[in-house]
């Protein structure tokens, strides 16, 4: 956009300024005023008068000069908008779309900030770029978003003698944090993934209120490296590493309680049949799951895998006996 | 006469000075505008 067309100087406000743009010899005035039918105060007070005629082509000068400015300055700014242009479309960064937005932006506010001035004025602003913090604040926006989207929590019973706030799931952590919340005795635990900082996923570790020997393993973002498919499988609820990592935990049950964008993995409940969280975790709610035959076919599926699986006797073998034990224990 | 003569005097230097003071805004801002993008471009 020219600027230059946009930037109209005179402002209608000079209505005849070629009498007074420059400095004119006083019987040029002179006829001036008498055009404007005017006549000059030549015989009463000529030293006011030639005083005021001073004045008056000294801020025409002025004014003058002052337009001279005006238009090379707007010039620039064409010439620094054209350049940036150029740049732009030469090097389209990833993050193009964020600019125009925030070019968007920045023509919506900025107007708003200047509505004191003069249209030419507001024009000007509104097109003056957007400020580097507006750029970053936009992707950073969206990654809160995203990572609050992908919020998901695991109930683990521990040991009552086990105090550490650790949840073995399969991931390399490393803690970063720990600090005691008003709300619960038990302090909490901040993780960071090992992968980080490429990789955003963050975990806290908290023992619960309720019950002292539950820790609760909050979740937040997805992780992007290969080991993902550990994590939906520790999600899923019958995660082998979890069930044989936390000693005396036994996860008998796993329900995906999807309440919001928090996942609750309970693995604390008692047991429930075993189709529920596979059919929900594989189908996600699709309506298939009420069927008698999916369902069968479900039990077959998970029932053919555990089979298969070398090392889930073993697993399931300690997960029972760690139960009785605890249980022993809780009885005396 | 004279003092219409005086008085249109007066009343054009006021004009012309407002015009003066309107236009030493608009290059202010325009300056302004002309910074903000050479930062940004920086």
């Amino acid at each position: 956009m020219e600027y230059t067309s946009l930037v109209d100087t005179s402002l209608d406000l000079n209505s005849n300024p070629s009498h007074f743009l420059s400095l004119v010899p006083k019987q040029e005035v002179q006829s001036n005023f008498i055009e404007l039918g005017l006549k000059m105060p030549t015989h009463v007070n000529d030293k006011a008068a030639d005083g005021l005629v001073e004045e008056l082509n000294r801020v025409s000068a002025e004014n003058k000069k002052l337009t001279e400015m005006l238009t090379v300055m707007c010039e620039n700014y064409n010439a620094l908008q054209n350049h940036l242009a150029d740049y732009m479309s030469k090097n389209p960064a990833p993050s193009d779309s964020n600019n125009n937005n925030n070019n968007n932006n920045s023509r919506k506010r900025k107007p708003e900030t200047l509505t004191n001035n003069n249209n030419i004025i507001e024009r000007g602003n509104s097109e003056s770029s957007s400020s580097d913090e507006d750029s970053c604040k936009k992707p950073r926006q969206q990654d809160q978003q995203h990572i609050k989207a992908k919020i998901s929590r695991v109930c683990v019973r521990t040991e009552a003698s086990d105090t550490g706030l650790l949840v073995k799931d399969g991931y390399q952590w490393r803690k970063y944090g720990q600090k005691v919340t008003r709300d619960n005795p038990s302090p909490r635990a901040y993780f960071k993934c090992s992968h980080a900082p490429s990789c955003p996923v963050k975990k806290k570790v908290q023992r619960s209120v309720e019950d002292q020997s539950i820790l609760v393993a909050t979740y937040e973002g997805e992780h992007n490296h290969p080991n993902q498919s550990k994590q939906e499988q520790a999600n899923s609820g019958l995660s082998r590493t979890v069930a044989t990592a936390t000693l005396g935990s036994v996860p008998c049950s796993a329900s995906l309680g999807s309440s919001g964008p928090t996942i609750t993995l309970d693995l604390t409940n008692p047991p429930k049949p075993p189709t529920n969280p596979s059919e929900e975790a594989k189908v996600g709610g699709n309506r298939r799951v009420d069927t008698p035959e999916f369902q069968q076919f479900l039990v077959d599926q998970m029932a053919s895998s555990l089979t298969k699986d070398p090392s889930f006797k073993a697993a399931l073998a300690a997960a029972i006996s760690g139960r009785i034990v605890q249980q022993n224990q809780s009885q005396k | 006469v004279n003092d219409k003569a005086a008085d249109g005097l007066v009343e054009e230097l006021n004009r012309v000075s407002a015009e003066n003071k309107k236009l030493t805004e608009m290059l202010t801002v325009m300056c302004e505008n002309y910074n903000a993008l050479q930062n940004h471009l920086a």
